[in-house]
Parts: structure tokens; sequence; C-alpha cells
């Protein structure tokens, strides 16, 4: 009768739901994994030494639970219908693309079904088309001006290889034509020869 | 304009604007950043060689011309909104640490939380003047997050009203505080305080190190630069070993913990305090996450888009890399994080808000959430941005290894988030105290409040329930 729903992989929500019972499992390992290292009458301390990686994935789950949390009440605040969708799609890939690298821990908790795994990536594929139109948009909307970006590879106007090869000449390496280290070093091996 | 990012951006369905105002968290934010971003931009002092053609030295000078030219800027402008501070120092130094970092993020926020009325008014101004050029020294040589495992001591002899601060072995040195090495001439220090023969654990003292007229190191001080890491070349994160200084009892932080003339100790409400401005650095890094990861995915986007390889169809054009599944599986998921990252960066900057005003009113209570929810983020955040980045590195191919791509300064200056103000390990493990914490509380029949509630619903839900 305690067995928890299973996923449903379209819905936000139910995934917001899915990430909440995860932890919880997760959290429902670790202290079982310290009561056994103390009924092995250990100490406190080495109970919990003893369960520091189901302690580590229990903290993770829950932030991780968090993060997807907020992202699905953040949603809620968006007026603009054109952007409304655009942000549920991230927000589902986002938690799609974490149920997926997570697997097995919703597989144990019962929240996932093995068929469902390959569901999965499916629509992360399908999600992902649905973004790739508006890839560059979003990130422009990032907003960073090439000055703060700082980069010849992000600049704005994609003018990548023009200025690889201006950068390049600037290089202090460059400032002269041969460099001095030749005439130190090269030059007295060649005239040995 | 490149032509394929043209034809993005008019294929588009959504106008960047909106979510840029989003992501600022409104249009006159967007309006305000983009006004500071200009007084940066067009300013002719803040104009220098790009770094990565510097050395350490010069970057170091560059990084303190910057930064002082950043003080006497700030007041001209008369930009006092904290958030705006912040973002204008951010923009002066792209996003790097610079050398009065923790003056300002650290020592100031120190004095004005913790120090008493009287303190504040002899020590704030001069700070705030840059006469007092202060660090925060807390790690040692060999202690790091555990800062309990401290070994600085500070004793208090009753005889002269002073503190002796020492440094009595060699793990003991304070490492790695920036400004600490060339800048600062006063550190906030963090030591295990002694007195009546009875320790009282970890105090704040300030210590002063440098003479302010010479600069000189003081008598028993002994202080410089830690050496080149992994990236942060324009700061002098240095280290700091004191041979038994002695300074007035009034050089301690008093605002809660006190030790009177005759050295009784008087105890503070709540034993976190000090650990309050941690709390607020690590809220402050979880969007620094968002940043570096943003801006890392911009990057990659932009030049995935840019960039044509390889085929798909035998004999047509090469397609833009962005069109690859393979390619928009490392990128895009990174991009749905940079989102959902700045969203959560946005909620703990206002959690922290409102639970330090809860404080100032007295209610401690959600301090604890606060503490492991600023902990758990922090090292959540920081260590999936680290491997992000050095995706959206890898994906740009051979240039991304170039430091023209910008990708490996935004990897050496944040990766540096995983392992301070706090080792990302030690600080899931301090989320899993409050988690077991809680979980006790739940089987004791405690209804819990906060991020944690779903430990109730759920505890139901792992009984064994009646077939």
């Amino acid at each position: 009768g305690s067995r928890p729903t299973v996923i449903s992989i379209n819905d936000l929500q139910s995934l917001v739901e899915a990430y909440k019972l995860r932890a919880a499992n997760l959290v429902e390992t670790a202290m079982k994994s310290l009561q056994t290292e103390l009924q092995r009458s250990t100490s406190q301390e080495d109970a919990w030494n003893n369960s520091s990686i189901e302690l580590i994935r229990a903290s993770d789950a829950h932030c991780h639970y968090v993060v997807v949390k907020l992202f699905a009440a953040k949603l809620s605040e968006i007026g603009n219908t054109a952007v409304y969708p655009v942000l549920s799609t991230l927000a589902l890939l986002y938690a799609l693309h974490g149920v997926a690298s997570n697997s097995g821990d919703f597989l144990q908790a019962g929240l996932l079904t093995v068929p469902q795994l390959a569901q999965i990536t499916q629509r992360i594929k399908a999600l992902m088309a649905e973004i790739r139109p508006n890839a560059v948009a979003l990130v422009d909307a990032f907003d960073y001006r090439d000055e703060m970006l700082n980069s010849t590879l992000g600049r704005y106007d994609g003018n990548v290889y023009e200025n690889m090869f201006e950068w390049a000449k600037r290089s202090p390496l460059n400032r002269t034509e041969v460099h001095e280290s030749y005439y130190k070093h090269m030059k007295p091996l060649q005239s040995k020869l | 304009m490149n032509p394929d990012l043209q034809r993005e951006r008019q294929n588009a369905t959504i106008e960047p604007e909106i979510l840029t105002n989003i992501l600022d968290g409104g249009a006159e934010k967007t309006r305000r950043r983009r006004e500071i971003e200009s007084l940066v931009i067009s300013d002719p002092d803040f104009q220098h060689e790009d770094l990565n053609f510097l050395s350490r030295s010069e970057r170091y000078d560059v990084a303190l011309k910057k930064s002082v030219q950043m003080y006497s800027k700030l007041r001209d402008y008369g930009i006092s909104d904290p958030e705006e501070i912040y973002f204008y120092k951010r923009c002066i130094h792209n996003g790097r640490s610079e050398p009065l970092d923790l003056h300002l993020g650290m020592f100031l926020t120190t004095l004005l939380n913790q120090a008493s009325p009287t303190q504040l008014d002899n020590l704030f101004t001069p700070a705030w003047n840059l006469e007092i050029i202060g660090t925060y020294a807390q790690t040692e040589l060999g202690h790091g997050t555990h800062i309990r495992g401290l070994e600085t001591t500070a004793t208090y002899d009753p005889s002269t009203q002073e503190f002796v601060l020492n440094s009595p072995t060699i793990t003991s040195i304070k490492w790695w505080p920036g400004g600490l090495g060339k800048t600062a001439n006063h550190a906030i220090v963090l030591a295990q305080l002694y007195t009546q023969g009875r320790c009282y654990g970890l105090h704040a003292f300030i210590v002063p190190i440098r003479c302010m007229k010479t600069h000189q190191p003081l008598p028993g001080v002994v202080v410089g630069d830690i050496g080149p890491k992994f990236g942060f070349d324009e700061v002098d994160n240095g280290f700091l070993k004191l041979d038994n200084i002695r300074i007035p009892r009034e050089n301690m932080l008093m605002k809660y913990s006190k030790v009177q003339p005759d050295g009784t100790y008087l105890k503070p409400p709540i034993d976190k305090l000090t650990y309050g401005t941690m709390v607020f650095i690590r809220s402050m890094i979880v969007g620094e996450s968002a940043i570096a990861l943003a801006k890392s995915c911009t990057i990659a986007i932009r030049y995935s888009a840019v960039r044509h390889q390889s085929e798909l169809r035998a004999g047509e054009p090469e397609p833009q890399i962005l069109d690859y599944q393979a390619q928009q599986h490392k990128l895009f998921p990174l991009l749905a994080t940079a989102y959902a990252f700045t969203f959560v960066g946005q909620y703990m900057k206002n959690m922290y808000n409102r639970i330090t005003g809860d404080i100032n009113q007295g209610d401690f209570s959600q301090l604890p959430e606060l503490h492991a929810l600023a902990a758990g983020l922090k090292a959540f955040t920081t260590w999936t941005v680290n491997a992000g980045i050095e995706v959206c590195r890898m994906s740009c191919g051979g240039h991304g290894y170039s430091r023209s791509s910008g990708l490996p300064d935004i990897y050496v200056t944040f990766t540096a988030t995983c392992t301070y103000e706090g080792e990302n390990t030690v600080m899931m493990l301090q989320t899993a105290r409050f988690l077991v914490k809680s979980y006790r509380q739940v089987r004791d029949g405690k209804q819990l409040t906060g991020t944690v509630s779903y430990l109730n619903e759920s505890h139901q839900r792992f009984q064994p329930q009646p077939t």
C-alpha cells in the first residue's frame, strides 16, 4: 500500500513530486545506514563516517529537488505568452535530464519504470528539437556584452575567425618577428653545425 | 554580423529582451544594470591590455589600480546599493577576484555584523576610506572548512588588558585569504579564544599587520604572497604568521560575545553568528554559478551556430555544429541549468535577506535551514557548473583550449568555488546533518516547515501500512 506513484514524464509538477520522493527515499536510506551502523555498536562519529556516501547522496538529492521545485515555481510568475512555453520546455528538459542522469535513484524508489527510461530519452530529444530554433536567442537573453564575455568564440557578431587572428597577432611572443631566444639558444647551436 | 547568427536571430520565436528582464528581475533592473556596465566599458581608467598577455606582477598591478579607481568612482557616481556595488565591481574586474575583494566582501561586512557600536564608530569610516585596508584571515595551512580545528590562539592577559595572538605551529599559519599577501594592513583573524585558563572557541579579532605609513609588516608579523595558482593571478592570496602579537582588548569583535577587563567571558545568544558572513557569501556563490554557466553557454552555443564541420549527408555543405543532436545534448541541458540556477540564485538572495531581517528581530528559528540550504546549494551548483564549463569548453573543439575563447579563464576562476568558503563535500555533509536532524524531528511527531516538509509526508509513506 505504500508504493509511491510513477512519474508522468510530460507533467512538470509530477516530476517535482518525483524529485521530492527520490530525496525522501535517499534520506530514508541514509537513516537506515546510520541505524545499521549504530546497531553494530559503532560510535555516533563512526556511524556518521561510515554512512557519508549515503548522506552526501541524500543532500545532493535534496538540493536537486529544491532547484527543480524553484524552477517550476518561477514559471508561475511568467506572464508573457511567447516566453512561457519556451521556459517551460527548458524546465522540463532540466527535470528530465536530471532523471535520466540519476535514473538509478528513481528506479530504486519505484518512481520510474524501465520502459519509461526509453520514453524519457525520446522526450529529451523532442525537447531539444523544440529548443533548437531559440538556442541563440536564449543565450542572447543573458545579455553579456562582448567586453564582459571577453571571448572571440562567443562574440555577438559571430566574426570569430577574423578576431581570433587579430587576437593572436597581439600575443607578446609576436612583438618581434624573430624572438630573442632564437639568437640566444638556437643560433649558437646552428653555428656549431 | 555572421550570417548564421543573423539567421538564428531572425528565426527565433522569442524576444530576448523579455527574458533578459525576467533574468534581471525586472525591466528597470535591466536598464540600471546596462547603465552601470556602460559606465565601466566607456571609462578609459578601466581599459587595459588583455590580461592573458601580462605577467603575474603586471596583472596584480592592473587589478589594484582598477580597485583603487573603483573606490573613488563608486562615490563619484553615488552607487550605494550593495547589489549595485557588487555588480559595478564585477564589471570592472570581469568576474575575476581582485585584491580588495575580502576588504569589501568580508572585512566591511563583518564589521557591520559583529563590531560593537563603539568599534564601528572607530573602525568603519577609516576602512570605508581605505586608510584601513582589511582582509579576513580564517583558513590555515593545515585547516580548511572545519573551522573549529583552527589553531591560531588569542590568549587574554588581564594584567595588560590585551590579547596575545599567536601561530603556534606551521599548520596554524593563515593561508589563502585574498589581499593578505601584499595589500592589506589589517586582518580580521579568527582564533581560539583563551581567557582565565579556558578555551571558548573561535572569535574574531582585528589585528594590525602592516604599518599604516610605510606598509612594512609590523614586528612579529610574517606576511606574504603564497605564490602562483591555477587562476586568481590578479590576487595576492597570502600567508600570515603571528609571533605573540599583542592587541588591545577592544580589538576583539564584541557585538555578541564579550570579554570583560578582568577576563570574564560573556556568551553570545547563539554560537552560529560567526558563521553569518559565510552564509552570506555561500548564498552569493549560488548566483555566481549561474553567471559562470550562462557565460559558458553563451560562448559555446553561439560558436556552435557559427562553426560548420563534418558531413551529415554526403556531398552536402558542412552543417552547423548546433544541428548535431550530440552537440545539443551536451549544451541544451546546461542551458536549462543556467536558467534554473539563475532563479535559485535569486531565491537564495531573497531568503538570506528575509532571514537576516528575522535575526535582527531576534528570531533565529530559520537560521539552521538557511545555513543548511546555503551550504548544500553552494556545493550542488558549483560542482554542476564546474563540470558544465568544461563540457562547454570541449564542445568548442580545439579553439576552446585557446585563452581567446574565454573559457579557460572562466574555468580557472570559477573552479575555486568548489573548495573555498567551505569544501563542497563538507558542505554536503552539513546539509545532511540538517536532514538527519529534521528526519528525527518528524519521527518524534514534529510538523516541519520549509524545504524539508516533504519528510513529514514521506514518513507516513515509508512506514509499513496495514494491507
